[in-house]
């Protein structure tokens, strides 16, 4: 897996977790 | 009722070039036929997973890149600006998504996307290249947008081709985020 799509992925759900 | 016979020419040795390929199973290189290869190949509708998608993640996305505006690069925010912009005018928000992952990703949009004709960068009908030669083309005035992301992101399964490197990031994104494609053992 693309590191900067692991990252953004990560990011966006845990973000869309808490939003 | 050809598939198998499709896969086998596909995956034949020594390979059959896309040309080759498009003489001996013409309509494999129809939309229609084309998006039935994929959800026997795959198990995926492949354009309504993406409408869906883009639709519950699209404006979330969106809202993520807006909410922390400062972290971003110039490029980014220049998009991001952009597409407030055009908020209003009816504008398909596949094609920000795409954009703005792409930018974000530092991939040029050219590694995707050539305009055909830059006079009239408006009109909405699309082709599809492989190996440098038109393979596809929109006949349908409806077919939108996602219906061209989805025989593009179709044709790397049924015809085995890699993703280009100048793209691969975008590729992956859409693979993983949009379309939901996540092989075991590769987290």
């Amino acid at each position: 897996l693309n590191s900067h799509v692991a990252s953004f992925i990560k990011e966006f759900t845990n973000y869309d977790w808490l939003n | 009722l050809t598939y198998a016979s499709q896969r086998s020419a596909i995956n034949s040795r020594p390979s059959l070039s896309v040309d080759e390929l498009k003489r001996e199973w013409p309509f494999l290189f129809m939309k229609k036929f084309l998006m039935q290869h994929f959800t026997s190949l795959t198990g995926i509708e492949l354009y309504e997973r993406l409408r869906e998608c883009i639709a519950g993640k699209g404006r979330r996305v969106l809202q993520f890149f807006k909410t922390q505006l400062l972290r971003w690069t110039k490029e980014v925010k220049t998009v991001l600006a952009d597409i407030e912009r055009l908020q209003g005018e009816n504008m398909d928000s596949t094609i920000a998504v795409i954009l703005l992952m792409m930018t974000f990703f530092k991939e040029k949009d050219d590694a995707i996307f050539l305009l055909a004709d830059r006079f009239h960068p408006d009109i909405k009908k699309w082709m599809l290249c492989v190996e440098g030669k038109v393979v596809i083309q929109s006949v349908n005035p409806q077919d939108d947008f996602t219906s061209a992301l989805a025989v593009f992101f179709a044709s790397f399964y049924i015809f085995n081709l890699e993703y280009q490197a100048e793209a691969a990031s975008t590729l992956e994104f859409i693979q993983r985020f949009l379309v939901r494609i996540n092989p075991e053992n590769t987290k």
